[in-house]
Protein backbone atom coordinates (compact mmCIF):
# COMPACT_ATOMS: atom_id res chain seq x y z
CA UNK A 1 0.00 0.00 0.00
CA UNK A 2 1.62 3.29 -1.06
CA UNK A 3 1.07 6.22 1.25
CA UNK A 4 -0.04 10.09 0.54
CA UNK A 5 3.44 11.11 -1.12
CA UNK A 6 3.84 8.62 -2.81
CA UNK A 7 0.51 8.80 -4.77
CA UNK A 8 1.25 12.19 -5.15
CA UNK A 9 4.53 11.44 -6.61
CA UNK A 10 2.86 8.97 -8.97
CA UNK A 11 0.33 11.56 -10.48
CA UNK A 12 2.73 14.38 -10.84
CA UNK A 13 5.24 12.05 -12.93
CA UNK A 14 2.45 10.95 -14.71
CA UNK A 15 1.13 14.16 -15.33
CA UNK A 16 4.43 15.50 -16.54
CA UNK A 17 4.73 12.59 -18.62
CA UNK A 18 1.57 13.04 -20.34
CA UNK A 19 2.20 16.84 -20.54
CA UNK A 20 5.84 16.48 -22.57
CA UNK A 21 5.57 14.08 -24.65
CA UNK A 22 3.41 14.52 -28.31
CA UNK A 23 3.37 10.70 -28.58
CA UNK A 24 2.88 8.03 -25.84
CA UNK A 25 2.33 4.30 -25.75
CA UNK A 26 -1.66 5.00 -26.20
CA UNK A 27 -1.84 6.59 -29.01
CA UNK A 28 1.23 4.38 -30.58
CA UNK A 29 -0.79 1.59 -29.70
CA UNK A 30 -3.98 2.75 -31.29
CA UNK A 31 -2.07 3.45 -34.76
CA UNK A 32 0.02 0.37 -34.32
CA UNK A 33 -3.25 -1.94 -34.09
CA UNK A 34 -5.51 -0.26 -37.00
CA UNK A 35 -7.71 1.32 -34.48
CA UNK A 36 -7.26 5.01 -35.77
CA UNK A 37 -9.18 6.27 -38.69
CA UNK A 38 -6.26 6.64 -41.01
CA UNK A 39 -3.65 4.17 -41.35
CA UNK A 40 0.12 5.48 -41.59
CA UNK A 41 1.43 5.44 -44.39
CA UNK A 42 3.87 2.64 -45.10
CA UNK A 43 7.51 3.22 -46.12
CA UNK A 44 9.17 -0.20 -47.10
CA UNK A 45 11.76 0.27 -50.16
CA UNK A 46 13.61 3.95 -51.48
CA UNK A 47 10.33 5.12 -53.29
CA UNK A 48 7.80 4.70 -50.57
CA UNK A 49 10.34 6.69 -48.38
CA UNK A 50 10.98 9.51 -50.95
CA UNK A 51 6.70 9.60 -51.32
CA UNK A 52 6.52 9.68 -47.62
CA UNK A 53 9.34 12.88 -47.81
CA UNK A 54 6.88 14.51 -49.84
CA UNK A 55 3.68 13.63 -48.25
CA UNK A 56 4.61 13.78 -44.64
CA UNK A 57 6.59 16.25 -45.13
CA UNK A 58 4.66 18.58 -42.48
CA UNK A 59 5.24 15.80 -39.86
CA UNK A 60 8.77 15.18 -40.84
CA UNK A 61 10.61 17.02 -38.04
CA UNK A 62 13.73 17.51 -40.11
CA UNK A 63 11.37 19.65 -42.61
CA UNK A 64 8.94 21.27 -40.01
CA UNK A 65 10.91 24.87 -40.45
CA UNK A 66 11.05 23.96 -43.97
CA UNK A 67 14.99 23.32 -43.46
CA UNK A 68 17.24 22.54 -46.26
CA UNK A 69 19.64 20.15 -45.87
CA UNK A 70 23.29 20.53 -46.89
CA UNK A 71 23.81 17.02 -48.16
CA UNK A 72 20.92 17.27 -50.05
CA UNK A 73 22.02 20.42 -52.51
CA UNK A 74 25.74 19.60 -52.25
CA UNK A 75 24.56 16.16 -53.69
CA UNK A 76 22.39 17.74 -56.64
CA UNK A 77 25.09 18.54 -58.78
CA UNK A 78 24.57 17.60 -61.94
CA UNK A 79 26.83 15.01 -64.01
CA UNK A 80 26.71 12.72 -66.72
CA UNK A 81 26.61 9.39 -64.87
CA UNK A 82 25.66 6.03 -65.74
CA UNK A 83 22.31 4.66 -64.59
CA UNK A 84 23.73 2.06 -61.87
CA UNK A 85 25.62 4.98 -60.53
CA UNK A 86 23.02 7.66 -60.53
CA UNK A 87 20.63 4.98 -58.49
CA UNK A 88 23.31 4.50 -56.53
CA UNK A 89 23.99 8.28 -55.64
CA UNK A 90 20.46 8.95 -54.97
CA UNK A 91 20.66 5.54 -52.79
CA UNK A 92 23.30 7.44 -50.42
CA UNK A 93 21.66 10.66 -50.68
CA UNK A 94 18.09 9.10 -49.05
CA UNK A 95 20.14 7.27 -46.75
CA UNK A 96 21.92 10.83 -45.64
CA UNK A 97 18.14 12.61 -45.43
CA UNK A 98 17.00 9.46 -43.28
CA UNK A 99 20.08 9.60 -40.99
CA UNK A 100 18.92 13.65 -40.33
CA UNK A 101 15.58 12.66 -40.24
CA UNK A 102 16.64 10.33 -37.17
CA UNK A 103 18.79 12.84 -35.73
CA UNK A 104 16.14 15.32 -36.04
CA UNK A 105 13.53 13.09 -34.46
CA UNK A 106 16.42 12.56 -31.56
CA UNK A 107 16.66 15.97 -31.28
CA UNK A 108 12.91 16.52 -30.72
CA UNK A 109 12.81 13.76 -28.45
CA UNK A 110 15.53 15.55 -25.94
CA UNK A 111 13.92 18.71 -26.08
CA UNK A 112 10.31 17.01 -24.39
CA UNK A 113 12.43 14.88 -22.05
CA UNK A 114 14.49 17.93 -20.67
CA UNK A 115 10.47 19.65 -20.59
CA UNK A 116 9.92 16.29 -18.56
CA UNK A 117 12.58 16.38 -16.32
CA UNK A 118 11.91 20.07 -15.47
CA UNK A 119 8.75 19.12 -14.51
CA UNK A 120 9.58 16.46 -12.09
CA UNK A 121 9.15 17.22 -8.42
CA UNK A 122 12.65 18.63 -6.80
CA UNK A 123 14.37 18.32 -10.32
CA UNK A 124 14.92 22.19 -10.79
CA UNK A 125 16.05 22.30 -7.15
CA UNK A 126 18.91 19.89 -7.86
CA UNK A 127 22.15 22.19 -9.17
CA UNK A 128 22.11 22.83 -12.49
CA UNK A 129 25.34 21.28 -13.41
CA UNK A 130 24.12 17.93 -12.16
CA UNK A 131 20.78 18.18 -14.01
CA UNK A 132 23.20 18.88 -17.24
CA UNK A 133 24.56 15.95 -16.01
CA UNK A 134 21.50 13.44 -15.14
CA UNK A 135 20.03 14.90 -18.90
CA UNK A 136 23.60 13.92 -20.82
CA UNK A 137 23.46 10.20 -19.44
CA UNK A 138 20.08 9.59 -19.47
CA UNK A 139 18.65 11.14 -22.28
CA UNK A 140 19.72 7.89 -25.20
CA UNK A 141 18.46 5.27 -22.11
CA UNK A 142 15.03 7.37 -22.37
CA UNK A 143 14.42 7.39 -26.00
CA UNK A 144 15.18 4.00 -26.61
CA UNK A 145 12.72 2.95 -24.38
CA UNK A 146 9.92 6.00 -25.17
CA UNK A 147 10.86 4.44 -29.48
CA UNK A 148 9.60 0.71 -27.91
CA UNK A 149 6.58 2.66 -27.22
CA UNK A 150 5.97 2.73 -31.57
CA UNK A 151 7.48 -0.30 -32.42
CA UNK A 152 6.28 -3.65 -33.26
CA UNK A 153 8.11 -6.72 -34.84
CA UNK A 154 7.63 -5.60 -38.03
CA UNK A 155 8.70 -1.83 -37.72
CA UNK A 156 8.45 1.63 -36.30
CA UNK A 157 5.88 4.76 -36.28
CA UNK A 158 7.08 7.63 -37.83
CA UNK A 159 6.28 11.48 -38.23
CA UNK A 160 4.50 11.64 -35.40
CA UNK A 161 2.33 8.51 -35.90
CA UNK A 162 1.86 9.13 -39.92
CA UNK A 163 4.30 7.36 -41.42
CA UNK A 164 5.40 3.42 -40.37
CA UNK A 165 8.81 2.37 -41.14
CA UNK A 166 9.68 -1.30 -41.56
CA UNK A 167 12.35 -3.32 -39.81
CA UNK A 168 13.05 -5.20 -43.30
CA UNK A 169 13.59 -1.76 -44.77
CA UNK A 170 15.79 -0.26 -42.35
CA UNK A 171 17.88 -3.59 -42.72
CA UNK A 172 18.20 -3.45 -45.86
CA UNK A 173 20.40 -0.67 -45.72
CA UNK A 174 23.94 0.15 -46.93
CA UNK A 175 26.24 -0.66 -43.58
CA UNK A 176 26.63 1.16 -40.80
CA UNK A 177 22.97 2.03 -41.20
CA UNK A 178 21.43 -1.07 -41.65
CA UNK A 179 22.94 -2.04 -37.89
CA UNK A 180 21.35 0.90 -36.60
CA UNK A 181 17.62 -0.20 -35.82
CA UNK A 182 17.93 -3.95 -35.51
CA UNK A 183 19.26 -3.77 -31.66
CA UNK A 184 16.42 -0.66 -30.97
CA UNK A 185 13.99 -3.56 -32.24
CA UNK A 186 15.22 -6.81 -30.81
CA UNK A 187 15.23 -4.91 -26.93
CA UNK A 188 11.83 -3.31 -27.62
CA UNK A 189 10.48 -6.60 -28.40
CA UNK A 190 11.70 -7.82 -24.81
CA UNK A 191 10.82 -4.71 -23.18
CA UNK A 192 7.06 -4.40 -24.94
CA UNK A 193 6.63 -8.25 -23.76
CA UNK A 194 6.15 -6.85 -20.22
CA UNK A 195 2.90 -5.10 -21.38
CA UNK A 196 3.88 -1.58 -19.84
CA UNK A 197 1.14 1.35 -19.84
CA UNK A 198 2.37 5.32 -19.39
CA UNK A 199 1.61 5.51 -16.02
CA UNK A 200 4.32 2.45 -15.11
CA UNK A 201 6.78 4.48 -18.30
CA UNK A 202 6.66 7.91 -16.70
CA UNK A 203 8.08 6.44 -13.36
CA UNK A 204 10.81 4.32 -15.58
CA UNK A 205 11.61 7.41 -17.55
CA UNK A 206 11.73 9.32 -14.33
CA UNK A 207 13.77 6.56 -12.60
CA UNK A 208 15.98 6.60 -15.83
CA UNK A 209 17.10 10.01 -15.16
CA UNK A 210 17.24 10.43 -11.39
CA UNK A 211 20.17 8.20 -11.37
CA UNK A 212 22.57 8.79 -8.78
CA UNK A 213 25.61 6.81 -10.53
CA UNK A 214 25.73 8.99 -13.57
CA UNK A 215 29.79 10.06 -13.81
CA UNK A 216 30.75 13.69 -12.65
CA UNK A 217 27.33 14.35 -10.40
CA UNK A 218 28.59 17.13 -7.62
CA UNK A 219 25.96 16.79 -5.19
CA UNK A 220 25.62 12.92 -5.23
CA UNK A 221 23.51 11.85 -2.30
CA UNK A 222 20.52 14.48 -2.75
CA UNK A 223 20.01 13.22 -6.30
CA UNK A 224 20.41 9.39 -4.49
CA UNK A 225 17.76 10.69 -2.27
CA UNK A 226 15.25 11.40 -5.54
CA UNK A 227 15.90 8.46 -7.12
CA UNK A 228 15.27 6.42 -4.18
CA UNK A 229 11.97 8.41 -3.92
CA UNK A 230 10.56 7.43 -7.54
CA UNK A 231 12.14 3.83 -7.33
CA UNK A 232 9.94 3.31 -4.59
CA UNK A 233 7.12 4.87 -6.20
CA UNK A 234 7.35 2.81 -9.12
CA UNK A 235 7.89 -0.60 -6.86
CA UNK A 236 4.45 0.33 -5.32
CA UNK A 237 2.98 1.44 -8.28
CA UNK A 238 3.65 -2.03 -10.45
CA UNK A 239 2.51 -3.93 -7.70
CA UNK A 240 -0.84 -2.22 -7.39
CA UNK A 241 -0.85 -1.59 -11.52
CA UNK A 242 0.12 -4.86 -12.21
CA UNK A 243 -1.39 -7.62 -9.45
CA UNK A 244 -0.64 -10.70 -11.31
CA UNK A 245 2.81 -9.61 -12.36
CA UNK A 246 5.18 -10.04 -8.74
CA UNK A 247 8.57 -9.59 -10.77
CA UNK A 248 7.77 -6.84 -12.89
CA UNK A 249 9.95 -4.74 -10.95
CA UNK A 250 12.79 -6.33 -10.17
CA UNK A 251 12.46 -7.53 -14.42
CA UNK A 252 12.53 -3.99 -15.50
CA UNK A 253 15.32 -2.87 -13.26
CA UNK A 254 17.26 -5.38 -15.08
CA UNK A 255 16.44 -3.23 -18.49
CA UNK A 256 17.92 -0.57 -16.87
CA UNK A 257 21.87 -2.55 -18.00
CA UNK A 258 20.19 -3.58 -21.16
CA UNK A 259 19.74 0.03 -21.87
CA UNK A 260 22.96 0.45 -20.93
CA UNK A 261 24.58 -1.44 -23.06
CA UNK A 262 22.25 -0.71 -26.06
CA UNK A 263 23.61 3.12 -25.54
CA UNK A 264 26.94 2.33 -25.53
CA UNK A 265 26.75 0.22 -28.74
CA UNK A 266 24.71 3.28 -30.42
CA UNK A 267 27.19 5.42 -29.51
CA UNK A 268 30.15 3.48 -30.92
CA UNK A 269 28.08 3.35 -33.88
CA UNK A 270 27.58 6.84 -34.33
CA UNK A 271 30.96 7.21 -33.76
CA UNK A 272 31.96 4.78 -36.62
CA UNK A 273 29.11 6.95 -39.04
CA UNK A 274 30.73 10.46 -38.06
CA UNK A 275 34.11 8.54 -39.07
CA UNK A 276 33.24 6.83 -41.89
CA UNK A 277 30.53 8.93 -43.90
CA UNK A 278 31.89 12.86 -43.56
CA UNK A 279 28.12 13.18 -42.67
CA UNK A 280 27.29 15.61 -39.56
CA UNK A 281 26.20 15.65 -36.11
CA UNK A 282 22.94 17.72 -34.72
CA UNK A 283 25.15 20.28 -32.63
CA UNK A 284 22.99 19.14 -29.33
CA UNK A 285 23.45 15.24 -30.10
CA UNK A 286 27.63 16.14 -30.35
CA UNK A 287 27.40 17.47 -26.74
CA UNK A 288 25.75 14.88 -25.40
CA UNK A 289 28.00 12.71 -27.08
CA UNK A 290 31.44 14.36 -26.53
CA UNK A 291 33.30 12.16 -23.32
CA UNK A 292 29.95 10.13 -22.42
CA UNK A 293 31.86 6.79 -22.47
CA UNK B 1 29.38 25.10 -18.79
CA UNK B 2 30.36 25.30 -22.34
CA UNK B 3 30.65 22.07 -23.37
CA UNK B 4 27.02 21.92 -22.90
CA UNK B 5 25.52 24.80 -23.78
CA UNK B 6 22.83 23.83 -25.32
CA UNK B 7 21.22 21.31 -22.78
CA UNK B 8 22.06 24.24 -20.02
CA UNK B 9 20.11 26.67 -22.95
CA UNK B 10 17.41 23.67 -22.79
CA UNK B 11 17.31 23.61 -18.86
CA UNK B 12 17.15 27.34 -18.17
CA UNK B 13 14.34 28.16 -20.83
CA UNK B 14 12.72 25.95 -23.49
CA UNK B 15 14.70 27.73 -26.77
CA UNK B 16 14.23 24.83 -29.43
CA UNK B 17 17.28 23.48 -30.57
CA UNK B 18 16.04 23.25 -34.06
CA UNK B 19 16.67 26.75 -33.99
CA UNK B 20 20.18 26.64 -33.34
Amino acid sequence: CMEGDGKTLVRQIHDAYMKSFTMNKAKARLILTGKTSEPPFIIHDMDTFQLAERTLAAYMAHMVKGERLESESELRVEHVTPAVECEELQQREAEARLFHCCQSTSVETVTELTEFAKAMPDFQTLDLNDQVTLLKYAVHEALFTLLASCMNKDGLLVARGRGFITREFLKSLRRPFSDMMEPKFQFATRFNSMDLDDSDLALFVAAIICCGDRPGLVDIPVVERLQESIIQALRHHLLANHPDDTFLFPRLLQKLADLRELVTEHAQLIQEIKTLEDTSLHPLLQEIYKDMY
Amino acid sequence: KEKHKILHQLLQNSTSPVDL
